[in-house]
């Protein structure tokens, strides 16, 4: 009898109206708790809304395969050598989507650093000749489109010497 | 119309129901419909739909209407019927997310003009259809379509893109009132949602971090509505299971506090001892045990602790709480300054001071004890802070308010006083409230604990009943038999008490009363070192 | 006594903040993955 008090329950709190609302309250209370919010109420599906959706047979898939969205996909996707051109290609034709994000981040794990004014990703070839506070400078590569004659035109990886990466342009 | 509620015009609902099919559309067309919807926003004007008048109110009311009757009634009830309660219907949440994205389509729209239409006005709205639902529903209300809107809302409107820069503060203060006038003991039926929203990572953490810390009062009050009604339920160890949920949501929440943002549960303790009831020892505990994130505690069991050498020991914990309110409110502060000033001995301040501490019949028994207690809480806390700067004022510069100051001036306060009149004085509950304003200040290492703790192993030693010795260990030690974690101020008190021979603690009767108490005190004394 | 606070699924020893992947009071499991993705205004 030294220690906590325990509620006393007597008749007297049991018919205050304060009794009446802790009673009520409970009551509303348990049939809430049959209506728990569930993780899923709070999820939204990261549906990709295509820019320029083109009619397909059916046969096709109409809608995104679910892994598309599951970061181990890509993970698993960027070890592979050919997986660097599937990484720029969801960054470049995937705008504003799970899956240019997902993309982009693979990307940095492997050390491309995004540009912000040429709006390309680099690598450093080699270590840079040159680093101070605001830049680094060396030999780069890049990912780049070539602009050749029409069956010429593409997506590829080119040498940059003697590049400066000002910092306040990486993303 | 008639005079409780306007009646809508005729054929209102169904024009409405039509402009909510036709942004249906708009939502589902391919490829994003800025340009639809723009024009869909300025149509809502010219009908005049969006002007903020009652006509406004009843236009969101009918949509909110449709939402949540199109989500329930895609209740898909389990096949396997008796549902367990975590087992959960599936809801389309399709027109939920439809009309939380016209809300912020409007909202956005409205960045642009000089009036950002009110945030506010949509969440009074909400607010009020939510609180007659429930009220009108009972036992079937279900929560769960608004707790999707409300987090859409959160999402949508505090992403990076705001609508509007550096409005996001003023979101998150919306959606905070939003959620008082929606708390537990308005509305007990929207409480697990309730709690989710509140606790969310789009929403608690962002009123904390930054802003000047703003935001923090917005949490307290929060919190505080919780624990307000947490508090009947808790006063008795043994819960019903859906108050127990609550109380462990509680506790998940009080935990990513106390790892994430420490001072926040510092600064508000004494707000937060005085909602949740004595009996409720570990979740008090968890909110004592706070110390900031940049200060390193010493090992309490550390042999010859130097605790007056810590440099923390001398500054005065931060604290947000009023601590004089309740005080003030109860016409009493004028004769604690005036006691504390002038320590008239003749005065009856201090015979009529257990009297003052009392509740009436009524408040009696709508709290479960006979005490005020956020009275004694202030009137301990405030007391002591008074004494802690008058011996800091007379100890020469840089020495602590500790036993390095000779015990002399220590015992000339008048704080102490008060606190020897109310031991003698208090009857059992009384006594052990007051215990438990004294122990509630122990915490991390600051002139508040270095103080208090002096006071209890001062009242210790000074009594000459066996029960005042007996409860201040009994008050101390259901502290720490409870689950982790403790507060550092009350192991090293606890140690202290142990360990100095000047208490003579291991002679005392009362720690072989019973043989599981000796054997209680025995694993003490080995965790202790 | 309480209860074994750890055993509520929050990790106490984390160096990380709890309160980004906070799933819900309700359960003892973290948010999934990137629980929200925004996308720097560069990338567009």
């Amino acid at each position: 009898d030294l220690g906590a008090i325990g509620d006393n329950l007597t008749g007297s709190a049991i018919n205050s109206g304060a009794m009446h609302n802790q009673l009520y309250n409970l009551q509303m209370l348990e049939a809430a708790y049959h209506k728990l919010p569930q993780p899923k109420d709070s999820e939204r599906a990261r549906t990709y809304i295509p820019r320029h959706p083109a009619a397909t047979p059916p046969s096709y898939p109409q809608v995104q395969l679910p892994m598309a969205s599951n970061p181990a996909f890509w993970e698993r996707l960027s070890m592979h050598s050919y997986g660097t051109d599937t990484m720029f290609f969801a960054f470049y034709y995937q705008q504003n989507t799970y899956q240019q994000y997902l993309a982009a981040k693979e990307l940095k794990k492997h050390s491309w650093r995004y540009h912000r004014k040429y709006n390309t990703w680099f690598q450093r070839h080699e270590e840079p000749k040159v680093t101070t506070d605001e830049y680094e400078q060396g030999t780069y590569v890049y990912f780049d489109f070539h602009v050749g004659n029409e069956d010429k035109q593409g997506w590829c990886q080119r040498i940059k010497t003697e590049f400066t990466f000002e910092y306040n342009y990486l993303e | 119309y008639s005079n409780i509620e306007p009646l809508e015009p005729d054929g209102f609902r169904e024009q409405v129901s039509k402009l909510f099919a036709e942004w249906y559309r708009i939502c589902e067309l391919p490829g994003g419909s800025d340009a639809a919807s723009t024009h869909y926003i300025s149509q809502l004007h010219q009908n005049g739909l969006l002007k903020g008048d009652e006509m406004t109110d009843r236009f969101f009311r009918v949509l909110m209407e449709l939402s949540v009757a199109h989500c329930l009634s895609s209740e898909v009830i389990n096949s396997s019927g008796l549902q367990s309660p975590h087992q959960m219907q599936n809801l389309s949440f399709l027109a939920i997310d439809i009309y939380a994205k016209l809300v912020f389509s409007i909202l956005k729209v409205e960045q642009g003009s000089s009036k950002l239409f009110p945030l506010s006005k949509i969440l009074s709205i909400t607010v009020k259809f939510i609180q007659k639902d429930s009220e009108e529903k009972k036992n079937s209300f279900n929560a769960r379509p608004y707790f999707r809107l409300f987090i859409s809302w959160l999402r949508d409107l505090l992403s990076p893109e705001p609508i509007g820069d550096g409005v996001n503060f003023q979101i998150l203060t919306a959606f905070a009132g939003a959620f008082h006038n929606l708390q537990p003991l308005k509305v007990p039926g929207f409480s697990y949602v309730w709690l989710s929203l509140v606790s969310h990572r789009n929403f608690m953490p962002r009123l904390l971090i930054g802003n000047a810390q703003k935001g923090w009062p917005h949490v307290q009050r929060l919190l505080v509505d919780l624990f307000q009604f947490l508090e009947p339920y808790l006063r008795n160890a043994e819960l019903a299971v859906p108050v127990h949920l609550l109380y462990k949501g509680t506790l998940r929440v009080l935990l990513v506090l106390l790892h994430d943002f420490p001072e926040f549960l510092c600064d508000y303790h004494f707000t937060f001892c005085d909602v949740i009831p004595p009996s409720c020892i570990q979740m008090r505990n968890i909110i004592l045990s706070a110390f900031p994130l940049n200060m390193r505690l010493p090992d309490p069991s550390t042999p010859n602790l130097k605790i007056d050498l810590l440099p923390e020991i001398r500054e005065p914990p931060h604290i947000l709480s009023e601590v004089d309110a309740a005080l003030k409110l109860k016409l009493m502060k004028t004769d604690v300054d005036e006691y504390l000033k002038t320590r008239q001995q003749g005065s009856s301040f201090l015979a009529e001071l257990k009297q003052r501490l009392l509740l009436s019949p009524s408040e009696a028994a709508s709290s479960g004890t006979r005490y005020n207690v956020p009275l004694i809480n202030s009137l301990v806390l405030y007391a002591g802070m008074q004494a802690i700067q008058q011996l800091q004022a007379r100890t020469p510069h840089g020495q602590s308010a500790g036993n390095t100051v000779p015990l002399a001036v220590f015992l000339v306060d008048a704080a102490l006083d008060i606190y020897q009149t109310l031991i003698l004085d208090l009857d059992t509950e009384g006594r052990y409230l007051f215990l438990n304003a004294v122990a509630n200040q122990l915490r991390y290492p600051n002139n508040h604990t270095h103080y208090f703790s002096f006071v209890l192993l001062y009242l210790f030693a000074e009594s000459n009943q066996e029960i005042i010795q007996e409860q201040i260990t009994r008050v101390l030690l259901e502290r720490l038999i409870v689950n982790r974690p403790h507060p550092w101020g009350l192991l090293i008190t606890f140690i202290e008490l142990i360990k100095n021979p000047r208490y003579n603690f291991w002679n005392r009767s009362f720690i072989r009363c019973a043989p599981e108490i000796e054997k209680l005190f025995e694993s003490v004394a080995r965790s202790c070192g | 006594l309480g209860i074994d606070l750890t055993t509520l699924g929050l990790n106490l020893n984390s160096t990380e903040n709890l309160n980004k992947t906070f799933g819900s009071p309700w359960s003892d499991e973290p948010a999934k993955g990137d629980p929200e993705f925004n996308v720097p205004k560069c990338y567009y």
